[in-house]
């Protein structure tokens, strides 16, 4: 009988987004890692849930650009969403157009 | 616009691969 309610306490293991360094944890199997967090429902995280949807709702050929996706992500970092592109790109969500700073979802066509 | 299909096919590729 434990009355804990969800309010999260001050030391507990919460995670923040800034508080992460550039180390991305690709190490295992690619993208295999079920549920780390919660708020996923396809192993990412929530930034790059959004950027992927992001990605997705451009229907342009060239797909949308690093600038773009930071001018409507205002919230995050060019650098968490950069990292975020990367990791989509590595896993075949998205892959870049015209050049490294275009970016177009494989899902969404 | 060669590079984008054929980034396309790779990333779909990737995709596939990690989805199995």
């Amino acid at each position: 009988s434990k009355p804990q309610s969800g309010a999260g306490g001050g030391m507990s293991s919460h995670v923040t987004p800034m508080s992460r360094p550039g180390i991305d944890s690709m190490g295992g199997m690619g993208g295999g890692y079920a549920g780390a967090n919660d708020m996923t429902n396809n192993g990412l995280s929530a930034n790059q849930n959004q950027v992927l949807s992001l990605i997705r709702s451009c229907p342009d050929q060239q797909g949308i650009s690093i600038q773009d996706l930071k001018q409507r992500l205002s919230g995050i970092s060019l650098a968490v969403i950069k990292q975020a592109v990367e990791f989509l790109s590595n896993e075949g969500h998205i892959f870049s157009t015209i050049d490294e700073d275009h970016y177009k979802s494989t899902d969404n066509d | 616009l060669d590079r984008i299909a054929r980034n396309k096919r790779a990333a779909l590729e990737k995709l596939a691969s990690a989805q199995t």
